[in-house]
């Protein structure tokens, strides 16, 4: 799965998700990538959010719209992508990986997986690239 | 000020793959950055970046993806316009290049949000966008060598 949220210099938000879903999945089943608010969500409001993982799992938190829900709620992007992730993994025992950029252009990325690739470009151009983010939640879950 | 953000999955990553992934990433978000500098719309900074991202077989979306029990690829995509919370959704196409711009398109036509199967491939006709051999799409071994980690309660890689 793949995904991309941007702010422009409008101050417009979107997000765009893209899968060929899972390896030897049955013909006919849909993840949550293209459930609008499971796999992503954008308002120019709060901000946008697109998720990846274990698509069946995240569609039980509408994970991409609880993040623009909490966003609504002034919390910063880095503490709801962490604090969802927490929730996938505690509530309903899913795993996967989060990206959120608010109306502000503030970043929030967070997973529970071993991986998550991603890049963040912002004014400069500064470019992050990787495939862990470092915080306290990925570092959790490194493949043993 | 202009902020671009692309991900290309979460997961366990094997190492042959890592440096892949991070290229591509990087290459797609410079992609969207690129229109978003340009003074270009978000909606189109982020169909921009994850065409990208369908086009490498790396990742498990367009082309390299993962096929289904039947030896079939199935895509799915959205796209949402925070503006005006438009979006436009397609699933388990298996035609379609860049599912993510026949559910922009699909977003564009204002009749429905959300298609899927033959029925979404053959908007896709209607609509403009090119359809391709499903062979083209399908994952290179080496994309999914060595990707066999599960997560407790799962018995199959998630997408």
């Amino acid at each position: 799965t793949v995904g991309a949220v941007a702010l422009d210099l409008a101050g417009n938000l979107a997000v765009g998700t893209s899968t060929g879903g899972t390896p030897n999945k049955r013909p006919g089943r849909v993840g949550d990538t293209p459930l609008v608010g499971c796999g992503a969500y954008a308002d120019n409001a709060t901000g946008a959010a697109a998720a990846t993982g274990w698509g069946e799992r995240l569609m039980r938190l509408v994970l991409s719209k609880s993040a623009c829900d909490l966003l609504a709620q002034g919390e910063a992007p880095q503490a709801v992508a962490e604090r969802l992730i927490r929730q996938l993994e505690q509530r309903v025992a899913g795993y996967g990986g989060l990206i959120i950029v608010d109306r502000q252009g503030r970043v929030g990325l967070a997973h529970n997986t071993p991986h998550l690739s991603f890049a963040i470009v912002r004014p400069g151009p500064e470019v992050l690239a990787g495939i862990e983010f470092p915080t306290a939640e990925s570092e959790t879950h490194r493949l043993p | 000020q202009p902020v671009m953000v692309v991900h290309g999955g979460a997961w366990h990553i094997p190492p042959p793959l890592r440096e892949a992934h991070r290229e591509g990433c990087r290459r797609a978000a410079l992609t969207g950055w690129n229109v978003l500098a340009a003074g270009g719309a978000a909606l189109d900074a982020v169909e921009a970046a994850v065409r990208v991202l369908e086009d490498d077989p790396t990742y498990d979306a367009g082309r390299g993806s993962h096929c289904n029990l039947q030896g079939e690829v199935e895509l799915d995509a959205l796209i949402m316009d925070g503006r005006t919370l438009e979006l436009g959704s397609v699933a388990a196409v298996k035609r379609v290049r860049h599912p993510i711009t026949l559910a922009r398109r699909v977003m564009e036509s204002g009749e429905h949000a959300f298609v899927v199967g033959a029925g979404a491939e053959a908007w896709a006709e209607a609509l403009g966008v090119p359809l391709c051999d499903p062979a083209d799409l399908l994952a290179p071994s080496s994309a999914i060598a060595g990707d066999d980690w599960t997560p407790p309660g799962m018995r199959l890689p998630a997408d």
